[in-house]
């Protein structure tokens, strides 16, 4: 594994270990799309399907069973957590789950390796990924007040991915040649959709203002 | 010929 996966793979963590923090410490997941969290359990779990059918490493099982677990933990915390979902936006939080989820399975569906079930939803979580923070960037847009948490949250989930492009990068000229098109353009969408967003951190971060985005 | 990679990334 090189340097830039395994950064990728802890900004992740990172992130994920972020948002349970905020709502642990704060009680409180205001600001937070329960849409793109619940896009994440979808997405996490037409992924790692293979979890008890290959193992390819320790890590690589334990990173899958963290990424699942924490990812229906959220969604608990906001829908059922008797404090914690007081405070979701909900009327915010409009994006519906329909409109991302349906043409990406199409997608998947005609776009693939191959027509297996296990490679066909697969592809479906990486399509699905690469905007899967849409609803949260929406609910951003709309915030007035967007806390450091919640900031530096999306921050870190946007240069995971922008880490793994580096990281594809590298395992090109470094191990076979091979073009491997669906995750790295599901990864450079992924990545270009954060674009505006880390434009405004990064400003706001350097000029010590709050994080706020232009409607 | 360089060969399928397996799915080891997250």
């Amino acid at each position: 594994m090189n340097a830039f996966r395994l950064a990728g793979d802890m900004t992740h963590l990172l992130s994920i270990i972020l948002l349970l923090l905020k709502i642990r410490a704060t009680k409180s997941c205001a600001g937070i799309s329960l849409k793109t969290q619940e896009l994440y359990v979808i997405v996490f779990m037409s992924r790692y399907l293979d979890l008890f059918r290959t193992y390819y490493s320790l890590y690589n099982s334990l990173m899958k069973i963290i990424f699942l677990g924490t990812s229906m933990c959220i969604v608990w915390y906001m829908r059922s957590h008797k404090v914690v979902r007081q405070t979701y936006n909900n009327d915010e939080d409009t994006f519906r789950h329909f409109f991302l989820v349906l043409p990406c399975f199409v997608l998947a569906l005609l776009v693939h390796r191959n027509f297996t079930f296990i490679e066909i939803l697969w592809t479906f979580s990486l399509y699905l990924e690469s905007v899967a923070i849409l609803p949260q960037l929406v609910l951003l847009q709309k915030s007035s007040n967007i806390d450091n948490l919640t900031g530096t949250y999306v921050f870190l989930l946007g240069a995971y991915r922008g880490l793994y492009l580096f990281n594809w990068v590298y395992r090109f000229f470094t191990e076979n040649h091979r073009v491997r098109w669906i995750p790295w353009l599901s990864g450079l969408i992924q990545t270009a959709i954060y674009t505006d967003f880390f434009y405004y951190y990064i400003r706001s971060w350097k000029n010590r203002e709050k994080l706020k985005l232009p409607a | 010929n360089p060969t399928h990679k397996p799915k080891d990334e997250l």
